[in-house]
């Protein structure tokens, strides 16, 4: 399975307009200004796959990843992140060949995620992707400025990497 | 307890040697446990030599350095495989050279798994099959234009 | 005591401001102190408010971050003026228009001081009166040579 | 005054054969591949103007400073850097148009500087060179990394910055 199509509404400099674009089943390169929102694109499948901290997202809190309003529009009263995931070789558990998941918090930090529109839980979102995808620990998201944390790296802290992974 | 860390540990620097030698062509790089005998009383050193020098400990330029541990961090993935990578600009520091080798591996890698690149650098840009464009308004709202690139370039 | 503090943080503050406007223009940057009756009892903040987004506090991205120190390390050069500057790789993290738009500043100042700069980028190389090639060869050794290019690009 | 030449030998990856280059009177870019010896220019700079410590030349002790040799070749006897000034504004207080600084550091990390060609003590380099160019605690030196520190200092740092340079 792969993600086809990302969508966002109200997550970080993503405006109170629903927006959805197609990705690639290969590479897909985000580029862009510096400060265009690149990263929070990177933040924004972060958060949809679960994430639990939202300093990983550079947020204080949960709440500070709605959009803010920006230059004199309307602060967004949620922000929501829906990721489709092409099941067409059905690796993912679900008997579906498009399986969409998404997740929403409210300015209270209050989450709701969902598989196929049905409401579901975090640890539900974990199972489905576990076999294929994510495993919390895991290196698949290398977040900017992670290279350079793994150059100044000391041997030690190199090995417990390791020692994690065993 | 020993022999499980041994046999992960052997399997990643198998792979963190593969992918220094794409990286650095005949360049040679590979992990040395401080301590072979009890690996826990240690720390994990990283050897490399890269392409045409002789072995340099602690001589390595920032450029070098960076690509050594993107090699370690693409080790630490072919490990433990997932369909999904999200890269955020993981090519500060490098040359035009080994910028487009780390995009000739990172082109390899998505045709097994699916591959999220931000990046500022052409090179990166150029072997990817679809771009997404991002520009912030004067509302302070992110842009996105996504345009497919597959069969364009060849 | 606190009083030439204040004289020094002023003009370095002033000098801050007008560096800031001319890297990101139409933003906004100053230096902030926690404390402004006793400077010795907080730090120094930075404030930056980057062309045409609202004031956005902790909210910077990577390459904002790294324009705004940029700014602040001109600042301090600008407040102790040298005849010479040496800087090796401040551009990484910087777009092409953030690249030129540095590049210009150093092309600016460098009819005042003697500039000699470190890049991998093509806009930073361009703004040069002289390139410095340098190669390893084989043996492990670095060969310079000089291109002379004031008055070829023009 | 401004550096019209550098000269190197025995110096870092510079070999045995002693190399001389023009540089410009306003902006002059060091460029090449990673690895190629475009940092080793600027610690040959940090040395002859008489930095003291060998780390920031990213040296364990001053003898790395010397050429090992590389690929089969002879190890280097002593690493040496000149810097010839144009004097022609009079900025620096010697009675000459040419002003060739230079420092030679041997095996033993043994130090000798001299001031065309006459032997000279590193305190009277600094004094030379004071008005017009290097203090020592001066940001006229920005290192490989170096921004990247500036981005994450706390504000306390930020201000002893500041203190520092009153
Ligand atoms: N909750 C929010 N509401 C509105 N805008 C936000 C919010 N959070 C962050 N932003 C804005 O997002 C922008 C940063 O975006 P991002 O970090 O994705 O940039 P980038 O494209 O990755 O840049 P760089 O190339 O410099 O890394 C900032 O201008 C910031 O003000
Ligand atoms: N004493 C020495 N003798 C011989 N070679 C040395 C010595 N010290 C360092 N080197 C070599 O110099 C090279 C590093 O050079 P340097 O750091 O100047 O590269 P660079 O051009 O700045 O690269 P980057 O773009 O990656 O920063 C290394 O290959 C190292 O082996
Ligand atoms: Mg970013
Ligand atoms: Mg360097």
């Amino acid at each position: 399975a792969y993600v086809s199509r990302i969508e966002l509404r109200g997550f970080k400099s993503f405006g109170n307009l629903k927006v959805s674009f197609p990705l690639s089943r290969g590479l897909t390169a985000i580029v862009g200004p510096n400060g265009s929102g690149k990263s929070n694109v990177v933040d924004a499948l972060c958060f949809v796959l679960g994430g639990m901290s939202a300093k990983t997202m550079r947020a204080e809190r949960f709440s500070d990843l709605l959009f803010n309003g920006g230059n004199g529009q309307r602060p967004a009263p949620f922000a929501e992140v829906s990721l489709h995931f092409d099941n067409g070789d059905n690796t993912l558990p679900i008997n579906s060949t498009t399986v969409v998941i998404s997740r929403r918090v409210d300015r209270s930090g209050k989450c709701v995620y969902r598989i196929n529109k049905r409401r579901a839980s975090r640890q539900e979102i974990v199972d489905l992707l576990a076999r294929s995808m994510s495993s919390p620990g895991g290196y698949n998201f290398i977040m900017q400025g992670d290279v350079d944390r793994f150059i100044k790296m000391n041997p030690i802290d190199r090995r417990v990497i390791i020692d994690d992974l065993v | 307890k020993k022999s499980v860390f041994m046999q992960t540990f052997n399997e990643i620097s198998r792979y963190f040697s593969e992918i220094f030698s794409e990286l650095s062509p005949g360049g040679m790089g590979r992990l040395v446990l401080e301590n072979e005998e009890n690996p826990f009383d240690g720390g994990l050193e990283i050897e490399a030599k890269p392409t045409g020098k002789s072995t340099q400990v602690g001589a390595l330029s920032g450029g070098e350095k960076a690509l050594t541990a993107l090699a370690f961090i693409f080790a630490l993935q072919r490990f433990r495989p997932t369909a999904l990578y999200v890269l955020d600009e993981i090519d500060a520091h490098l040359d035009d050279r080994n910028l487009r080798r780390v995009a000739e591996l990172i082109r390899r890698s998505s045709r097994e798994s699916q591959v999220i690149l931000v990046t500022l650098h052409d090179s990166m840009m150029s072997v990817a099959d679809r771009l997404f464009g991002v520009t912030m308004d004067k509302s302070g709202v992110s842009n996105l234009f996504s345009v497919e690139l597959a069969g364009l370039a060849g």
